[in-house]
């Protein structure tokens, strides 16, 4: 089928330090 | 766990990538000079970094939008790929601006990032949020009102985030009008031209 991300997937990524 | 090191591009990145669009009201501009392009993504952690350095939509003053849509395709009835198409619509009480209106419209950017509409994600446009003073507004822009199938499968607003997170379920449990509150499906062409202040709904969920 077609991808998809799902909620929680994407809600993992929220806090996450971001490497610059 | 997500990896800190590969960035994760999102479902659409090899067909297109996401647009931010922030509106402000100036009544001395025409409306198009007051749409400004924010900026484009196509990572989940993108979208988190433009995401937690905006100003929440609950602290923008009314008459101010967002509109997030894929790459190409202008937040306005005129574009071509929209003028064809209609809006699902969530009206929101005053009130729910300071409780609910930021998570409402989270959902909504992550059901559309993450292409949660099944095979009618492609069907997607964008999303709008409208912050006004008698109530703000938050809606998905379809491509093509007529397509019954994938227009009412969108609709299906369970599918806008699983359950206790679905949209239509919290607002009606909100305002306790479970049989009441419809959530309406409106074609641009209606509401470019209606006369009064309401579109009638095409669709309804």
């Amino acid at each position: 089928g077609k991808k998809q991300y799902d909620r929680e997937f994407l809600l993992d990524f929220q806090f996450m330090p971001v490497c610059i | 766990a997500p990896s800190l090191q590969a960035p994760h591009p999102l479902p659409t990145l090899l067909s297109f990538r996401w647009a931010l669009w922030f509106f402000k009201n100036d009544k001395s501009k025409m409306w198009q000079a007051n749409l400004r392009l924010v900026t484009k993504f196509s990572t989940v952690e993108d979208f988190w970094a433009l995401y937690t350095h905006i100003q929440l939509a609950s602290k923008l003053t009314s008459g101010c939008d967002y509109s997030l849509f894929k790459d190409g395709i202008e937040p306005m009835w005129e574009d071509s790929q929209n003028k064809r198409g209609g809006r699902w619509l969530i009206t929101l009480a005053k009130q729910q601006r300071h409780t609910e209106l930021d998570r409402f419209w989270l959902e909504t950017l992550l059901c559309l990032i993450g292409e949660m509409f099944d095979e009618y994600s492609d069907e997607v446009c964008g999303a709008v949020i409208n912050i006004r003073a008698k109530g703000d507004k938050i809606a998905i822009w379809t491509r093509e009102a007529e397509n019954r199938e994938g227009v009412t499968h969108i609709g299906r607003v369970e599918s806008w985030a699983p359950p206790p997170f679905s949209l239509r379920r919290i607002y009606k449990e909100h305002l306790g009008l479970s049989q009441k509150v419809a959530i309406g499906y409106q074609a641009h062409a209606d509401t470019a031209t209606k006369s009064g202040s309401l579109t009638k709904n095409k669709f309804v969920v």
